[in-house]
């Protein structure tokens, strides 16, 4: 369990920071980002290190149901959707070496990359909730 | 089981979006 979440984390580090060079280079206004990214009191402001750990433990972490389904939701910003579609090729290149799942959600939750579900919103999931928040978050699910 | 991961992408301070990852053990 830990060294899958440890490759996921690995595999979304990389990710993230072609998503995040990808909406500067959009020019994404920041408006159109969404809730600030608290401060983590566990490291050193100054440090430009941000290590995540994983932390999923079989034994005293709840297995969570089924992830729910996508939702409909209102239309991603389309310099955004415009982002996903640019990322889903080497998203999907991606997947074929480490057989993850994947999705890429805008600053509301809504999928802009993966096989499916795009255009729907995964914001209501928990996991994604707390991200949404500008927290790292885990789950053990069905 | 199978992993979820959800981490989010921070431009300029603020959540641009988020990576939500998972795969099977």
């Amino acid at each position: 369990i830990r060294q899958t979440e440890a490759e996921l984390i690995a595999q979304g580090a990389a990710l993230g920071a072609i998503y995040a060079q990808e909406v500067r280079d959009a020019g994404v206004a920041i408006e159109k980002l969404g809730a600030a990214v608290p401060a983590d009191s566990a490291t050193d402001p100054d440090s430009p290190y941000r290590p995540i750990e994983p932390r999923l433990d079989l034994a005293s972490d709840y297995v969570l149901p089924a992830r729910p389904p996508a939702i409909t939701a209102t239309a991603t910003d389309p310099a955004v959707a415009a982002i996903g579609a640019r990322l889903s090729g080497i998203l999907a290149e991606t997947q074929k070496t480490t057989l993850a799942g994947f999705r890429l959600l805008d600053p509301k939750g809504v999928v802009i990359a993966g096989r499916e579900e795009i255009g729907l919103s995964l914001g209501a999931v928990e996991e994604v909730r707390q991200a949404l928040a500008g927290r790292y978050a885990s789950a053990l699910r069905q | 089981v199978r992993v979820f991961v959800a981490m989010p992408v921070a431009v300029d301070g603020k959540v641009a979006g988020v990576v939500y990852l998972s795969r099977t053990p």
